[in-house]
């Protein structure tokens, strides 16, 4: 059993949990924020087998874009953002980050 | 060391967390939502000791109840769900499901 | 590769969030509630490679502080508060607790 831990972009959410539910798969939805733009975005937990890790991760590669986003004008980024300030910057973000981690126990109650 | 990582329904969180607390086990709530019913539900994180593992799951066995749960009429559950719209189905939702993960390091800042 | 979960209180994460993110860092932030005292917090994700971990730990440690909170004087913390109940007691909270989770497969979509 591994636990699929997905970072993705709100916009493809949606569509990302509806093609995971109409394949049978299980998922629970976290609402998160980028640690760098400081922006929503949703992370997804989902269980699966150890088998079906290339079929989830290749849901995600087909329904998850990578996309441009420009920082805001007075950035709220970090310390160091002397060369954000006043110059907004096109950030590229991902598709999806994904971590597998290894499920050492399993229980449905 | 382990991290329980258990997604309840919401009516038992509050309970299950009394009870965890009054048993000393420390935990945090994550508010998430549900992949197929698209509702609010709990995940909770538990770091415990190797040997705490059984009790934990005890009890949350012990708290949460299995339910079911009439589909929405129009449904957004997914692209195939020609079989829900219009026909409200009845949906099992377990009590819990819990993920065990091992930790390779622990820290108290 | 590594997942840290890093459990923070509120009022240091920003800095926390800043200091990654000069280094160089990636992280995602939920907003989280503690199991204790029923009060928001903070937990970070945080993916690494291996050999950042003793970085990443020290950040923490430098920028969260531990501190300590009253309890509400009627407390809801749980079933065995007869001895909380009228009586705030005051808590200590660490400045961080931390998971690091090992990664068995990592993908950039
Ligand atoms: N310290 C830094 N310095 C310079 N540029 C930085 C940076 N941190 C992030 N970026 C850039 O900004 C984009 C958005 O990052 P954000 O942290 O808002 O949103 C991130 C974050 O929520 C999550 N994420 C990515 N890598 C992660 C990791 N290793 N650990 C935890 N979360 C991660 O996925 C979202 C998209 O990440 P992605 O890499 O595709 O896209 C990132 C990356 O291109
Ligand atoms: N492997 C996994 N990975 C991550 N999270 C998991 C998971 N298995 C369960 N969960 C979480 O636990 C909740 C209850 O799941 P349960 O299987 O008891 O109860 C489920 C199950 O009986 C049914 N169901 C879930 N996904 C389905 C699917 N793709 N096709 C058909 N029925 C599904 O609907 C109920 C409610 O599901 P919902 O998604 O709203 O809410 C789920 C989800 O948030
Ligand atoms: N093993 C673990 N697994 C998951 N999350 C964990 C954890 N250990 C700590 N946390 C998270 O970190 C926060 C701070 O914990 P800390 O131990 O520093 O500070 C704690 C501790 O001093 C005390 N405390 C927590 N649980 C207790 C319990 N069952 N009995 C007595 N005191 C407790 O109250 C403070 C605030 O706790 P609160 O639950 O509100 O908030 C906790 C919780 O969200």
């Amino acid at each position: 059993m591994k636990l699929v831990v997905a970072v993705v972009q709100d916009q493809d959410s949606n569509v990302l949990m509806d093609v995971l539910m109409d394949r049978g798969f299980r998922a629970t939805k976290l609402a998160t924020t980028g640690g760098f733009l400081r922006q929503g975005n949703t992370t997804l937990l989902i269980g699966i087998e150890d088998h079906e890790i290339d079929d989830v991760v290749d849901i995600v590669k087909s329904v998850c874009r990578s996309r441009t986003q420009m920082t805001p004008p007075v950035s709220i980024i970090g310390r160091s953002t002397e060369s954000y300030v006043g110059q907004p910057i096109e950030v590229p973000i991902g598709g999806a980050t994904i971590f597998v981690l290894d499920v050492t126990q399993f229980e449905r109650v």
